[in-house]
């Protein structure tokens, strides 16, 4: 199992980020206002946040930050979670999950 | 004169920016839609980019990018853009320094 899927299956909710970016702290900020407790890995924090990022790059994750998975799932960066929180889908996505 | 007081006297607008930053290119679109033609710095991508942001960060200027100037004058990160631009200041400072 390579790292991300480990780390994806872990927590209902998880996001990969980066310190610096206010995208990032954006979708952050709207899930924490869901009462969402998702996982945070800062890719310019960690030891591993290279290897992370080449593998997200393998799956088709371009550009990198932020990335978001519920229930293990990819679901999508910032335009995809404000476009489901838009049509009111993001809130059913985060109860199936178990996030809420 | 220093790097940046050179750079930003010699175009109406100016834009400090980093090119992996989608804030920094929705800002630019915004400038680029009105019809300027403004001075794009990609910090990240410039030899001069680290002493560019040791002068922009003693200037007062943290979080560092984007930020535009207008007429030699800085006027604000994204934020202050996107708010003249919702109350309709945007284009009457962009014609006063010559960019329209
Ligand atoms: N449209 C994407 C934009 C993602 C994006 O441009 N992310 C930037 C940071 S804001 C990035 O990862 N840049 C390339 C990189 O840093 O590797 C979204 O909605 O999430
Ligand atoms: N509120 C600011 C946010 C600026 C910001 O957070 N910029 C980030 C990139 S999105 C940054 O420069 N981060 C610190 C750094 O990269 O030095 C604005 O409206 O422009
Ligand atoms: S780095 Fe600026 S919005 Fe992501």
């Amino acid at each position: 199992m390579d790292t991300v899927t480990r780390l994806v299956s872990s927590r209902p909710v998880v996001i990969f980020s980066r310190s610096s970016c206010s995208m990032c702290h954006t979708i952050k900020s709207l899930l924490l206002e869901f009462g969402v407790n998702p996982a945070v890995y800062e890719l310019d924090e960690m030891t591993k946040g290279p290897e992370i990022e080449q593998a997200l790059l393998r799956h088709g994750r371009n550009p990198i930050v932020p990335a978001v998975f519920i229930g293990g799932e990819y679901v999508g960066g910032a335009n995809e979670i404000i476009s489901l929180h838009l049509q009111r889908s993001l809130q059913p996505m985060l109860k199936n999950a178990g996030a809420l």
